[in-house]
């Protein structure tokens, strides 16, 4: 499996039904 | 000797496995870098955008057997969508005791940014207003228990 290490991660969700999802950061093997 | 072997072949066999898979993952809309660092650890960049007519849930990758999703958004009815956010935080080992170290490395935020109707949401510290927008942000640490949560409203069809 995998797991978020350090990171940083947005999402908007406009009422538009518009969306930007972001991460950055660390993915972990586990 | 032999044993030590085995595992040294085992170990290089899962880094070049890693590798294959930062490289599957590059291929893929949104990625913009994914480096693999040895260990286990990936850093990766990653940011898309869209309009939520579907769901969404992030990551997967069937080739890399990445399924876990960090992030799902589930639409509800005809005007709602439900945020879930399961791996950035621990709601299964509520009062078990849980002994082992998934999510010990964890150290991160998320943050909610809509303006859109805020229905529910799980943050102790509620939501900020900046304009029309509101701004909910989770912690999200080896201690955190609530998944990050929240419900938002689309403003209704025409």
């Amino acid at each position: 499996a995998f797991s978020p290490g350090k990171f940083a991660s947005t999402l908007t969700i406009l009422a538009d039904r518009s969306f930007t999802f972001s991460y950055q950061g660390e993915v972990i093997a586990v | 000797a032999a044993e030590a072997e085995d595992d040294a072949e085992e170990a290089a066999k899962k880094e070049a496995k890693f590798k294959a898979i930062a490289e599957a993952l590059t291929k893929e809309a949104g990625y913009r870098s994914v480096t693999y660092k040895g260990d286990g650890v990936f850093v990766v960049d990653y940011q898309i955008s869209g309009k939520l007519t579907h769901g969404f849930l992030w990551p997967y990758n069937l080739d890399a057997e990445v399924i876990f999703p960090f992030v799902v958004l589930e639409l509800r009815g005809a005007d709602a969508v439900r945020v879930k956010a399961p791996a950035f935080g621990d709601n299964d080992s509520l009062g078990k005791g849980k002994s082992d170290t998934t999510n010990a490395k964890l150290d991160g935020t998320f943050t909610l940014v809509t303006d859109g109707e805020l229905v529910s949401q799980n943050n102790e510290d509620g939501a900020k207003t900046e304009g029309n927008r509101r701004t909910v942000t989770w912690k999200a640490s080896p201690l955190s228990k609530d998944a990050p949560m929240a419900v938002v409203k689309f403003t209704p069809k025409p």
